[in-house]
């Protein structure tokens, strides 16, 4: 499972995650779109508690706003350019369920 | 699908993949031969648009020569080491694309 | 192939795999019990040598005990809380084999 989680949540995340008894590494990622800081979470877990594993990130995520500036064109000499903050909704969390052949500690 | 490209290349990319509507997560990494800095991209995508997305980083990755400067041997007392710094050819992208059980947004 | 290492395994980890023929990217990254630094390797490897790259990773990891000090729940005033590190068995590497679709440098 690769799960990527606004930086607010994933402190609270990674916690509520051991709490229930889940391994989990996690990295510092950036999203495509607003090119602002996130987490990548990779979670090693069985088949059947996928299902578990996913209500503890619903559980700790929360949707919210943000803002983007977008960049002005080119203004014109004597023109100001006033950029309106732009509102966009970033969802709670981003899984992919991947399946693995094998998973060992070695 | 997990996307490595060169660390010029990857503001390009990133844009072009948002301009053609993928959603992607950008991590910062590095290479096991050259231990330089390089770009890895987390791209959820349909499997009717793997093809696309290929070609979005096909046509935004450059090969490029790095130089590589061979660590000396433990130089003998006098003698003097001009190490000649090798050229490696580094290529486009190296392309990953891994099947998903489920992709959802929470 | 995703692997997590311990950081003082993972200069040798590398220079062992790219001295095996096997190629590699390197991502910096902590786990989620111990929040302590570790790295994550991501190895593209044939099929045929799975087996032959796990094997390089049991080679260069070595397991090793970390001490965690558990934070002092709020002390009562003029109570003196002295926490003793409690030790924890960490592995020489966590090993996922995934299997991909394909495999391309672009
Ligand atoms: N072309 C576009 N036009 C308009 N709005 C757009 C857009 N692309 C993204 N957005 C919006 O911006 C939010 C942040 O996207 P970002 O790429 O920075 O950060 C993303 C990215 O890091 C990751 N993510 C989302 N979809 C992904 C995918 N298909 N593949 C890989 N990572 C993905 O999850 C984070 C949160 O995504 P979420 O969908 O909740 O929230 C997204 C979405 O609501
Ligand atoms: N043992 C060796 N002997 C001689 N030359 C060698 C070599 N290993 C790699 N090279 C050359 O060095 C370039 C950079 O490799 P690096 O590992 O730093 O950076 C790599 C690595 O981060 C990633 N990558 C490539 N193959 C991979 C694999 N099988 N698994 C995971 N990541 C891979 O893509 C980057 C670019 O790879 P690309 O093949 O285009 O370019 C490679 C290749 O041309
Ligand atoms: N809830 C818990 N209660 C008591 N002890 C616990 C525990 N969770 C972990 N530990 C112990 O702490 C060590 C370090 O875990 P950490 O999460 O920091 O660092 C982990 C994590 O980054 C990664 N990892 C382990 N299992 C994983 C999984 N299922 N999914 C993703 N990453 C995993 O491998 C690193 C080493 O794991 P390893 O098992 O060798 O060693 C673990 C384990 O012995």
């Amino acid at each position: 499972m690769i799960a990527v989680v606004q930086g607010e949540d994933a402190q609270r995340t990674s916690e509520a995650l051991t709490a229930g008894g889940f391994g989990s590494t996690r990295i510092t990622s950036s999203g495509g779109f607003l090119q602002q800081g996130n987490v990548t979470f990779l979670i090693g877990v069985e088949d059947s508690r996928v299902a578990e594993a996913v209500q503890v990130i619903r559980d700790n995520c929360r949707e919210r706003s943000r803002y983007l500036t977008p960049m002005p064109p080119v203004p014109e000499p004597g023109e100001f350019f006033m950029p309106y903050p732009v509102e966009v909704q970033v969802g709670g969390a981003t899984v992919f369920v991947v399946p693995v052949d094998s998973f060992e500690k070695i």
